[in-house]
């Protein structure tokens, strides 16, 4: 899986997540990646997130759109918001990570599992590519 | 005003302690060159969405990603697409899933959203639509490739043994490392 989440210059956000889902897949199984709320959410109002790990645990956990909605509600910042939501996801057994971003430029990259690549670039940082 | 992007490549792909440093640095490459695509959309203006379908192509149009090019086989042996995207000005959405002939899924998904009245199109119906708007199809083969052909064989093989060993009063196997490869490739 990969993905992708934005901020542009006017302050809009937006996250795109692409896949080709789980090797010996059946039935025409889906993941995560397709469901919005789940793998894929953005709002200018709180975050854009995009996931990537088990996709059965992050649409019952309804991953994205949970970690914006902490923020909506009760105004937990991002991190917190994206450890809390992947904590639920390892609650239940399932494993994998999001990244995130707020409109004010502020990331989270919660994963709960080895092997994860992750990079990002802001106009006031250099880029930074790492691999767990 | 800040602005940026943050990508990922997947999780439970391989890991750093069993990845050769070539391949640990084809990975880097790849990353770099969607992240810096992604962020020229952004330096020169453009939009967060125009910026993640970027950043998402050249990641799906390389072999090393699950995604595009170089996707995990399903169990029929062919690869088998999904993708979405969301604008959070708007909050419109677009999703796509079980494709198998679009060379660009994350393209497709944000087509669904601009010019569909819908959220998410599937399979075939997903493809016909593609190809209203013009889009051309690949053959799946465009997808495949041997590495993932060997991931789908050993997970085959390993299903058949388990197969063959279960028994009711044993205990579900415990995700390991082989079997989180196996299942994101």
């Amino acid at each position: 899986t990969v993905g992708c989440v934005a901020l542009d210059r006017a302050g809009n956000l937006a996250a795109g997540t692409s896949t080709g889902g789980m090797t010996n897949k059946k039935y025409g199984r889906v993941g995560d990646a397709p469901i919005i709320g789940a793998g894929t959410y953005a709002n200018n109002a709180t975050c854009a997130v995009s996931a990537t790990g088990w996709g059965e645990f992050f649409i019952r956990v309804g991953v994205a759109r949970d970690i914006a909605a902490q923020m909506e509600y009760r105004g937990t910042p991002l991190r917190a918001a994206a450890a809390a939501t992947i904590a639920k996801v390892a609650q239940l057994g399932g494993d994998g990570g999001v990244i995130a971003l707020d409109a004010q430029g502020d990331i989270a990259m919660e994963f709960n599992s080895p092997g994860m690549y992750r990079a990002f670039r802001f106009s006031d940082r250099p880029a930074v590519i790492a691999i767990y | 005003k800040r602005y940026g992007l943050v990508i990922h490549g997947g999780a439970g792909v391989i890991e750093r302690a069993a990845m050769s440093p070539e391949r640990e640095a084809e990975y880097r490459t790849a990353l770099n060159q969607a992240l810096q695509a992604g962020y020229a959309v952004l330096d020169q203006g453009g939009s967060a969405l125009e910026a993640v379908t970027a950043a998402i192509n050249l990641m799906e149009d390389n072999p090393l990603f699950n995604a595009g090019k170089g996707a995990v086989f399903n169990a029929d042996g062919i690869c088998e697409l999904d993708a979405s995207v969301m604008d959070g000005r708007t909050q419109a959405a677009g999703a796509v899933a079980a494709l198998h002939h679009i060379k660009n899924p994350i393209n497709l998904a944000r087509d669904v959203m601009l010019k569909s009245e819908h959220v998410m199109l599937v399979g075939d119906g997903a493809e016909k639509f593609a190809q209203s708007l013009g889009y051309q199809l690949v053959p799946n083969a465009y997808f495949q490739t041997d590495w993932r052909r060997e991931q789908l064989k050993k997970a085959q093989e390993q299903e058949k043994e388990k197969a063959g060993k279960k028994t009711a009063a044993l205990p579900a196997a415990p995700v390991d490392y082989f079997t989180r490869t196996l299942r994101w490739g």
